[in-house]
């Protein structure tokens, strides 16, 4: 299905972040991705706050694959 | 100021942004 498709793809690009497999990103990892982003600090903390809904500090899967989903500009209800 | 980022209204540009690379940064690896 679809949302099966998203979540995979999610998950690939959710371990490019979390590279010690946490299973969470945390700012650290996000500022480690500014030497290979073209993104600038500012920006990734923007993306950062706008993925981290409950505003934890983490960004947990769930919440990376809302975000990714509301980029492909899929609702999250099903 | 319309491009200093953080404004909020640039949040939407810069997540397509930041996916994106990531998306490139996935194709392009090996």
């Amino acid at each position: 299905s679809m949302k099966e498709v998203l979540t995979q793809k999610a998950h690939e690009l959710f371990a490019l972040c979390d590279r010690e497999n946490k299973g969470f990103i945390g700012k650290r990892d996000m500022q480690r991705m500014i030497q290979e982003l073209p993104l600038e600090p500012d920006q990734l903390e923007d993306v950062f706050d706008s993925l981290d809904v409950d505003g934890n500090g983490f960004l947990t899967l769930e919440e990376f694959t809302a975000g990714f989903g509301s980029f492909l500009g899929l609702d999250e209800a099903d | 100021d319309p491009t200093k980022p953080g404004a909020g209204v640039t949040s939407e540009g810069v997540l397509a942004n930041f996916f994106n690379s990531l998306l490139n940064k996935k194709a392009g690896s090996p």
